[in-house]
């Protein structure tokens, strides 16, 4: 089972166009393993990314040096995962 | 539970949980409720269809379906609501035994049925279907990239292990074919209705050309009708326009396909939420999502009957 310990989902709002292709060019680097749950679409509109812990220092890094705006949406998706589990799991045990 | 009655739709729920209450579903309500197996899965899971239907023969029929892209969790849960509400509703609501006495309604509730397998027991963030790609070490296909039309154009990758891989061709992926398979066999649908999450958006085609539809007008008109009795229950906003002005180029889609199929009404829905938690949305925003989702599909349903074409 895959689990997401320390994986971050960062909210990236690109300035303009050159910020847009900055970080369209993330996309193609695969060993990064971004998972982009909202895509690249255009100036001012959110961009959301899974980042692997692996990865978040290298990503942080690159995009503080370019400028580029982001805030973290999920601190910890695993935590996130294991409330949605445990809820599940919870609501399953109730008497119908 | 005994019975659908006591159904929990206020919590996510197992492939087997869903297609037992499909199951159900159609044993309560014999004379409005039928399932149809459309084909199956790559790993033989069954594509059930569930459909509505107060008589006739090969009436105008609506399509929704919901979990093409398997983490998606809040549109399958939608999805199973849907179909109580179509059971609870018709012969209370004017408008809902209006339109299923002219028309049927076609639901597919777990449109990508390994992949949300997938997601309940190997890895809760998997999109795409679940059959290896030869030659590579990675698997599955996007669902939403594999449809015939703009195929292979940008806006989709050829990479298997992108997650908007397009497929080795057009309708390689059984999830889709099938549905394919039965939309030209059916040859009476008039509306196709898509359901994704999440951004809270309602689209039409294009998304692999600029050019706009030859219904553009109409179906941008309609679309904020739509969201406007959406937003009147919560306040949920969303954003509506053609896929690629509204969020970016996509290749292979869905609703191109069917509105070049001559499916004038093709709409993309993408749910809940704004960007707090993505996919991994609540469970108690589940039946919130599906009261006002479904005040959008009846403004649509609700212009599909009335403008028969």
């Amino acid at each position: 089972k895959e689990t997401f310990d320390g994986h971050q989902v960062l909210r990236i709002i690109p300035r303009d166009e050159i910020q847009l292709s900055v970080i369209k060019a993330l996309e193609d680097i695969i060993e990064f393993e971004l998972d982009f749950w909202r895509g690249v679409t255009d100036v001012a509109v959110p961009v959301d990314v899974r980042v692997p812990f692996h990865s978040l220092q290298s990503i942080k890094i690159y995009l503080e040096t370019q400028d580029i705006e982001y805030s973290i949406m999920i601190e910890d998706l695993q935590v996130m995962l294991d409330e949605e589990r445990e809820e599940m799991e919870a609501a399953a045990r109730v008497p119908q | 539970p005994r019975g659908t009655d006591s159904f929990d739709f206020s919590r996510y729920h197992t492939i087997d949980e869903i297609y037992s209450f499909q199951d159900m579903l159609v044993a309560e309500n014999p004379n409005l409720v039928s399932k149809i197996v459309i084909g199956h899965s790559y790993e033989g899971r069954s594509l059930n269809v569930l459909k509505f239907s107060t008589g006739g023969t090969s009436r105008p029929a609506i399509w929704i379906d919901t979990g093409i892209h398997s983490r998606e969790w809040v549109t399958q849960a939608s999805g199973t609501w849907f179909a109580k509400k179509i059971v609870t509703d018709y012969g209370r609501d004017p408008a809902l035994t209006n339109i299923l006495d002219k028309m049927d309604i076609f639901l597919e509730i777990v449109t990508n049925p390994d992949g949300y397998h997938f997601t309940h027991n190997n890895n809760r963030m998997w999109r795409k279907t679940r059959k290896p790609n030869p030659g590579s070490r990675c698997d599955g296909v996007d669902p939403n990239r594999n449809w015939d039309a703009g195929f292979g154009g940008p806006g989709a990758s050829g990479n298997p292990c992108s997650e908007t891989y397009r497929g080795p061709k057009a309708h390689s992926e059984s999830e889709v074919k099938s549905i394919v398979d039965f939309v030209k066999s059916h040859g009476n649908f008039k509306a196709f209705i898509s359901i994704h999450s999440y951004s809270q958006m309602l689209l039409y085609p294009y998304g692999y050309t600029r050019t706009p539809v030859r219904d553009r007008d109409e179906l941008h008109a309609l679309a904020k009708k739509a969201i406007t009795d959406l937003a009147s229950l919560y306040g949920t906003r969303y954003k509506y326009g053609s896929i690629i002005n509204t969020i970016y180029q996509a290749s292979g889609g869905t609703i191109d396909w069917t509105y070049n199929q001559g499916i004038k009404y093709s709409y993309t829905f993408e749910l809940r939420d704004t960007g707090r938690y993505g996919f991994v949305l609540p469970a108690n925003q589940i039946i919130p999502t599906a009261e006002e989702t479904w005040l959008a599909l009846m403004a649509i349903m609700n212009h599909t009957v009335r403008n028969p074409y």
